[in-house]
């Protein structure tokens, strides 16, 4: 489903200065598998899955989703191919501050043209599965740091993508709350996805199926 | 050093709906003390935290800094009380964009009237304790979620505050990473600060010399 080529990225620091984030990294994940990428603080992991989700580009190499080459793309060609397959969980969140957390969830759907009632139908479906239906109107800055987390996870999933993608997402989680998201993963993945997750919570990584390990921008 | 008497603490959300987050909590923390604070995703944590550091007031009780009572502080007296006393880690560590990562450390000694020469050679000294001094020059978004987390940890140590709070402050940290910011806590307790940390994470608590458990809004 991802064949990671000897990619390399490389970041411009200044004017002069270049940072060597991804070395000829290789990488194969198949569909239907569930893995969690691991790393030391700044190794590359979320440069990584920014690139796995068509956010950004990279500098040499090939990423192939399936079997179709993801390079040199326009922005609506990266836009299509996004919407079609993928769910992204972002390390911040990455929630928009004027619309209330249904809204925020329910964001993927209006894209895919559907109706603002079945919309919000189930945009509180979602929220029901990371257990914040209660707080489907409060705005972003009147939740926590946790509730957050949990509504840009639901986001990510509401178009049930092939490909799910989160950084660290139990990161802001208690234990009890972050067993209830990693139940919400294994039952996704049981329903045919493929996912993918960032973390530095050896318990959550216990959870999947292999670990690919970053060491300096390098499977290791 | 610091005492909470029956804290109340409600948000209005929408006009006619008031969320009661803080219920008549009581606490107490000793000077040079070493604590955490635990409890689930939004049980109140850092709305807590926001009371103690003067960023935010509360509805009803008494709040004792130092034997001086906290309450219906003008914007000037916030501050000073905040300058004199407090260096705060936020959740979402809250660095000015258009700053680089030594200029966000040396912030607080800006404030201070410290000469920049000096600011600069000791935000270097603070950026090397978390293993940053490389980064001196990236702005934030030239930084990974734990390269911000640990900018915002050096910002709150620089100026050597009586009373740290530290919101989830290894939350985005690989655990080699965040043994090296509890070593360095445990540091400047050992030199006499009251240290009083959120968390989520029983490693974190286990170092700690007590822990404080929120439960719906109260300390149970
Ligand atoms: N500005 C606000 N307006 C309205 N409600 C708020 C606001 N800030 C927080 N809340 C609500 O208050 C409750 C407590 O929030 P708080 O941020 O203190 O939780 P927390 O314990 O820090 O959670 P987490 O572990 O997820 O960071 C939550 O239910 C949250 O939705
Ligand atoms: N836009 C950027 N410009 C320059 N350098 C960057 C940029 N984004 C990230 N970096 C650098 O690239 C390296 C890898 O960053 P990345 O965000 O992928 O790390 P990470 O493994 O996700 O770390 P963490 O666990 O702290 O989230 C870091 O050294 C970071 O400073
Ligand atoms: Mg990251
Ligand atoms: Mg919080």
């Amino acid at each position: 489903m991802i064949d990671l080529k000897s990619i390399n990225k490389y970041y411009s620091i200044g004017k002069d200065h270049k940072l060597h984030v991804l070395k000829n990294l290789e990488a194969k994940i198949y569909e239907g598998e569930l893995v969690s990428i691991m790393g030391s603080s700044g190794s590359g992991k979320s440069t990584l899955l920014n690139i796995l989700g068509i956010l950004d580009d990279y500098d040499s190499g090939e990423y192939y989703l399936n079997d179709t080459l993801m390079k040199n793309l326009s922005a609506s060609q990266s836009a299509f191919y996004r919407n079609r397959f993928i769910g992204f969980v972002f390390q911040s969140f990455n929630l928009l501050a004027f619309k209330n957390a249904w809204e925020n969830v329910a964001l993927p759907l209006y894209y895919q043209k559907v109706s603002r009632s079945q919309r919000q139908k189930i945009a509180l479906e979602y929220l029901d599965k990371v257990g914040l239906r209660e707080w489907a109107n409060h705005s972003p800055n009147e939740l926590s740091g946790g509730q957050k987390q949990r509504v840009a996870l639901a986001r990510a999933l509401i178009t049930k993508p092939k490909i799910i993608l989160a950084d660290e997402p139990t990161g802001a989680l208690d234990s009890k709350t972050s067993d209830e998201v990693m139940n919400l993963f294994k039952q996704i993945h049981k329903e045919g996805a493929t996912v993918i997750i960032v973390t530095h919570d050896q318990e959550v990584a216990d959870v999947t199926e292999r670990i690919i390990r970053l060491k300096d921008g390098l499977v290791v």
